[in-house]
C-alpha cells in the first residue's frame, strides 16, 4: 500500500483499498485543511467516508460534492480524487478558491457506493447499483440515484428489483443514501450540492421527477450556462444543460431533486464527457482532462454560491 | 471476474419518438439482456446499449427491421476491460 500520496497516480484508476489508503495519507498530509468523517456503513458494512475541507469556523455554510454513486462509472471517483488534490493545492494560490474556503466548508464523498465499487473490481466491472439484498427477492441491488424521497417511485425509475433503475422498497431504504440524508439534514447549512455521474456530457438541475420548472429555474439555468462555458474553455467539451426532465429524461427519486426540496437551491448533477467511443469506460488517459474541465464548472458553481447567500 | 467477450455497445440514433418507444420496447422484449448505458431519452440524443454476444444477432435484426440506424460504439467490451486492467497494473508497477 502506498505510504504517502506522492506516489499515488491521479491519472490511473484505483481499487477501493487504494482509495481508502490514499484518503488516510491525504488527510494526514493536509491535516491543517482536510479531515475525514465516517458518515455511515454500507449494506456490506464498508465505511462510507467524506472528506471535509475547512479552514475553521463552526457549522459554516458548505458545499457537498459526491462521486461514484453508480459504481461502474470509475471516471467519477477518479475525478473526485483529483478534485480533492486540486482543492488543497490551489488553496492560497487561486484567490477564488481561497475566498470560498475562507468562508465555506466543502464536503467531498468520493466513493458513495463502496460495495458496488468493490464489486466492479472483484466480480463485475459493469455493476451499477449497490449490493443490498432482501429475503425473497431474487435480484440484488438498488439504483442509489432512484432511492431518494422526492418523486420516489415515479417515472424513470423501476419497481422491478432486477432492473438497473430499481428504486428500492421505500425512500432512503439504502444505507448509502440514508447516510447522506442524515449528514446533510443534521448539518442544516449545506448551500450547494453537486452529484457527479457519467456519461452524457450534461450539467443538469432539478427536477427529474417532474416537468414543472423549479422556482429558481432562471438562476440555475444561467449558472449552468456559465459553468458549462467555463468547462468548455478547458478542453473544448461542449455540454448541454437544463433541468433533468427536459434535457435528458424523467428520472424520479434522484439526489438533486431531494436536495432542492430540502432547501439546497444550488443543486446540480453532472454527466461527464461522452467521447462517443467508450461510454463510461473512459481510458485512464482521460482522467485528468475530464477532471480539469469539471473542476472549472464546479468552481463556477461554488463561487456563485458564495456570492449569492440565501 | 465476469467476462464480457464479444459483448458490444451499440449507439442508436432514433429519428422520432416512435423509434424511441421501439427501443424502450426492446428492454421489455429482452429483459436483463439489454443494458442501457444511455437510456432512450429524446430523438436528438443517442441511445447506447450493451448487448451480450449471444443476443447480438437478434437485437441487430430488431433494429434493422424497424429502420433504427445504429453504429458499433464498442466492438468488444472485454478488450477495453483488459486494457483497463493492464493500465492499472502498469501504474501500480
Amino acid at each position: 500500500l502506498e505510504r504517502s500520496t506522492s506516489s499515488f497516480s491521479y491519472s490511473s484508476y484505483h481499487t477501493l483499498e487504494e482509495i481508502y489508503s490514499w484518503i488516510d495519507s491525504f488527510v494526514t498530509e493536509h491535516a491543517n485543511i482536510v479531515s475525514k468523517i465516517q458518515i455511515g456503513q454500507s449494506f456490506e458494512n464498508r465505511s462510507i467516508l467524506v472528506l471535509k475541507f475547512s479552514t475553521g469556523g463552526f457549522q459554516r455554510q458548505a458545499i457537498w460534492i459526491d462521486t461514484g454513486i453508480h459504481s461502474r462509472e470509475w471516471i467519477t471517483h477518479a475525478t473526485g480524487i483529483w478534485t480533492a488534490d486540486k482543492i488543497v493545492s490551489e488553496y492560497g494560490k487561486d484567490c477564488i478558491l481561497t475566498n470560498i474556503l475562507d468562508t465555506m466548508d466543502i464536503f467531498l464523498e468520493i466513493v458513495s457506493n463502496p460495495d458496488g465499487f468493490a464489486f466492479t473490481h472483484s466480480m463485475n466491472r459493469l455493476w451499477r447499483k449497490n449490493k443490498s439484498s432482501r429475503p425473497g427477492v431474487a435480484c440484488i441491488g438498488v439504483d442509489l440515484n432512484r432511492n431518494w424521497k422526492s418523486g420516489f417511485g415515479g417515472n424513470g425509475s423501476n419497481d422491478n428489483p432486477c432492473s438497473e433503475t430499481y428504486h428500492g422498497p421505500y425512500p432512503h431504504s439504502e444505507p448509502e443514501v440514508s447516510a447522506i440524508v442524515k449528514f446533510i439534514t443534521d448539518h442544516r447549512n449545506i448551500k450547494a450540492l453537486i452529484s457527479i455521474h457519467s456519461y452524457s456530457q450534461m450539467l443538469m438541475y432539478p427536477y427529474g421527477y417532474s416537468l414543472e420548472p423549479v422556482s429558481s429555474k432562471e438562476e440555475l439555468c444561467n449558472l449552468s450556462k456559465s459553468a458549462a462555458q467555463a468547462l468548455y474553455k478547458v478542453h473544448g467539451m461542449q455540454y448541454t444543460y437544463g433541468s433533468i426532465s427536459t434535457t435528458l429524461y424523467m428520472a424520479s427519486g434522484v439526489t438533486v431533486d431531494w436536495a432542492y426540496d430540502s432547501g439546497i437551491k444550488y443543486s446540480f448533477s453532472f454527466e461527464l464527457r461522452d467521447t462517443g467511443q467508450y461510454g463510461f469506460l473512459l481510458p485512464a488517459t482521460q482522467i485528468i482532462p475530464t477532471a480539469q474541465e469539471t473542476w472549472m464548472a464546479i468552481r463556477t458553481i461554488m463561487i456563485h454560491t458564495l456570492n449569492h447567500p440565501y | 471476474q465476469m467476462n464480457f467477450t464479444g459483448d458490444q455497445v451499440l449507439r442508436v440514433l432514433a429519428k422520432n419518438d416512435k423509434q424511441l418507444s421501439l427501443l424502450r420496447d426492446l428492454e421489455g422484449l429482452k429483459p436483463l439482456k439489454v443494458d442501457f448505458w444511455r437510456g432512450p431519452a429524446r430523438p436528438s440524443l443517442p441511445v447506447d446499449m450493451r448487448v451480450p454476444y449471444s443476443e447480438l444477432k437478434d437485437v441487430k435484426e430488431y433494429l434493422e427491421s424497424h429502420g433504427l440506424a445504429y453504429s458499433i460504439m464498442i466492438k468488444d467490451i472485454q478488450v477495453l476491460l483488459d486494457q483497463e486492467r493492464e493500465a492499472m497494473a502498469k501504474s501500480r508497477r
